[in-house]
């Protein structure tokens, strides 16, 4: 199976994903 | 670090087994560190959290795979804790270093994001070590069981899986492929329930966006 897709742009983490930046 | 063969080789279950048997109950040094910094110090909040989502997960975890099983769900829950604090001083580190700052009190009050990653570890420990110690009546607790449990919308939830898998290195391939089951899952059907967060979401950009300037012409 292929690996993980890392799919987040480099300006995401999780201070903007959960809307806390 | 992106997942590579070497890194699936070396990391094995009893790896991540022996980082969490031997971590501690609390918030290490540098995760207080991280709180102290905060705007809003958050560790009374982030302890009192872990406290209730724990009883709420044991009498849970108990009614559905059996009073006899307690014990297993305390262990797990427990883990699962100190796999939580693990990981969130390694996004903060990370955090820290993407965007140069140490003050994260809007997230580090988020208790959603708490919620997230509680869970997150939670599902791992319990994909790990096995949902019960009998063989036969775990799967009632297979995902998304842990996000009825904790009342978690299924779109959070799917928020923190990428920063999961980048934040612990010690994660097997099987691990990281449990988590992306979850994502698939979440994305296929679990996101678009009617009560998901996600519609809400698809409005808000709908109205960002404004009306279509040139509507195409209809064709005849």
């Amino acid at each position: 199976a292929p690996d993980y897709h890392f799919g987040l742009e480099d300006g995401e983490g999780v201070r903007e994903l959960f809307d806390c930046d | 670090p992106p997942q590579t063969p070497v890194r699936a080789v070396m990391n094995t279950i009893q790896q991540l087994m022996m980082i969490l048997n031997t971590a501690s109950d609390q918030p290490s040094e540098n995760l207080i560190s991280y709180f102290n910094n905060c705007t809003v110090n958050p560790k009374e909040s982030i302890l009192k959290r872990v406290e209730t989502i724990g009883c709420i997960f044991k009498e849970k975890f108990a009614e559905t795979v059996g009073q006899g099983c307690i014990e297993i769900g305390s262990q797990r829950y427990k883990l699962g804790v100190r796999l939580y604090y693990r990981v969130m001083e390694s996004m903060l580190k990370s955090e820290e270093e993407r965007l140069s700052i140490q003050n994260f009190s809007k997230l580090l009050n988020d208790n959603t994001f708490h919620t997230s990653l509680l869970a997150s570890a939670v599902e791992i420990v319990m994909a790990t070590y096995g949902r019960s110690g009998s063989q036969n009546n775990g799967a009632g607790t297979d995902f998304p069981w842990i996000l009825n449990v904790l009342d978690l919308k299924a779109f959070d939830f799917y928020k923190v899986i990428e920063s999961f898998i980048k934040a612990e290195a010690s994660l097997t391939r099987e691990m990281i492929k449990h988590l992306e089951r979850c994502e698939h899952r979440i994305m296929e059907s679990l996101a678009w329930q009617s009560d998901s967060p996600l519609f809400d979401l698809i409005k808000q950009s709908k109205e960002r966006e404004g009306p279509a300037d040139h509507p195409e012409p209809t064709s005849t």
